[in-house]
């Protein structure tokens, strides 16, 4: 999977 | 952004707004767990603290702070405005068995060692079992009012549907965070006994009552 930079979920 | 999201997010915004609405207008929080939403104080508080630090759209942000001030407002209406009607007697849970605990793991179980980051994982951790001082409660009384039932099911789902989200996004966007998945699979299984409850009695016009 991605790394997640900057989370976009809630 | 996809419709699971979207229905998660809804849903999320209902149960938050349902409660402090039910709490207003009744002038009573007898029933709601104080614990549960000082735990969910904490949760917005250590998420959402990337409001000053990242930009991701105007509707996360008006979504965060929505879901922040609801949350203070929420606690001030339990402990201030109307303490009175708070049952503290039967919000008997021992939340330093879940801060404690969420914190250490956090520590333990994290993408990277930085204070956002650990944070934002301790606030996931945390969210997964910050409705237990609730569902508790319910269980000590054994009954809850109707309007708490939709409460609980509306705040269930928000996470029941976050997880067909992540299912959606790993096929179209190989997105992938283990960590938040899982706490948010051990969230919605804690739900599992009261969904059941409410569809089998709440739905059917019947007020919740355990056996």
């Amino acid at each position: 999977g991605k790394p997640k930079e900057g989370k976009d979920e809630l | 952004m996809n419709i699971f999201r979207l229905c998660g997010d809804l849903s999320h915004l209902l149960a938050i707004l349902l409660l402090l609405v039910k709490i207003w207008k009744t002038r009573s929080c007898a029933g709601i767990s104080g614990k549960s939403q000082i735990l969910f104080a904490i949760v917005y508080t250590t998420r959402y603290l990337d409001l000053f630090t990242s930009f991701v759209s105007i509707y996360n942000s008006v979504m965060k702070i929505v879901f922040l001030s609801a949350s203070y407002g929420t606690l001030y209406l339990m402990f201030y405005k109307f303490k009175p009607t708070y049952d503290h007697n039967h919000d008997s849970f021992r939340i330093l068995y879940l801060i404690v605990p969420a914190l250490v793991l956090s520590f333990v179980i994290v993408h990277a060692y930085t204070l956002m980051e650990v944070l934002w994982t301790y606030s996931i951790y945390l969210e997964a079992v910050a409705i237990m001082p609730q569902l508790f409660m319910v269980s000590r009384t054994g009954e809850a009012e109707t309007i708490t039932s939709h409460y609980l099911f509306a705040l269930g789902s928000y996470r029941a549907l976050y997880i067909l989200n992540w299912i959606y996004r790993y096929y179209t966007e190989d997105f992938l965070d283990l960590i938040v998945i899982i706490a948010g699979i051990v969230q919605t299984i804690l739900y599992c006994d009261f969904f059941y409850l409410y569809i089998t009695k709440v739905l059917k016009g019947k007020r919740l009552s355990l056996p």
